[in-house]
């Protein structure tokens, strides 16, 4: 599961 | 946030302006691919579905609405604006989309973070935005004539993801644990798709001649 730190980007 | 994928953002949107200011300012679309185009909305509307149901910060909410409104209006120009629409190459702009969509979708299924369906279509999109500027260089090679304000717009759309490339190594050496192998695979794929692009347009540049296409 990606972690919020991994969906920081556009 | 870095300096490199701020650069990386920047350039981006700057790429998305060049376009529309080509469309707007000479009132044609002739060299561009809607197919591209249309791809691109693809990959931001299934990228950005967490616009609904997650606040990351304000930059990240504006530009992914910039990205999705801008991406609407140029279809618009390309497929409604009455002077506009008759300088698209619709007869040269035939690459089968679905051959890109179809495996992509296919490959998100298999190799994804989470069998959801929100995680599933964001890694659709990942792997959509790899291929989604094969239309538009085929296209060149078709057409031959680069202008350039296409050739910049493809050039910056090409260097946004190289330098989300640098982006990723240095946030895998400054923060413990980061790890996105999807879209560090995805993403170096995507910057090798253009390298025989930068190869020319780096070549008429030095040059200082029009670009042109090997034959």
């Amino acid at each position: 599961k990606r972690s919020s730190k991994q969906k920081d980007e556009l | 946030m870095n300096i490199f994928r701020l650069a990386g953002d920047m350039t981006h949107l700057l790429s998305i302006i060049v376009l529309l200011l080509k469309i707007q300012a000479t009132k044609s679309c002739a060299g561009v691919s809607l197919k591209t185009q249309e791809l691109y909305a693809v990959v931001f509307v299934t990228r950005y579905l967490d616009l609904f149901y997650s606040f990351i910060s304000l930059y990240n909410t504006v530009m992914k609405i910039i990205f999705l409104l801008t991406a609407f209006t140029i279809i618009w120009y390309m497929r409604k604006h009455k002077v506009v629409c008759q300088t698209y190459d619709k007869e040269q702009d035939t690459f089968r989309v679905l051959f890109l969509i179809v495996p992509c979708f296919v490959l998100a299924l298999l190799v994804n973070h989470e069998m959801s369906v929100t995680e599933v279509l964001w890694t659709f999109s990942i792997y959509l935005e790899a291929v989604a500027i094969l239309p538009q260089l085929v296209l060149l090679q078709r057409t031959k004539n680069v202008d350039n304000l296409t050739g910049n717009y493809i050039f910056m759309l090409g260097s946004y993801r190289a330098l989300y490339l640098v982006n990723w190594v240095y946030r895998y050496f400054t923060e413990l644990g980061y790890r996105q192998w999807i879209v560090w695979v995805s993403g170096t794929v995507q910057t090798c798709v253009y390298l025989d692009f930068f190869y020319y347009y780096v070549q008429a540049w030095r040059n200082n001649e029009r670009m042109k296409l090997p034959g």
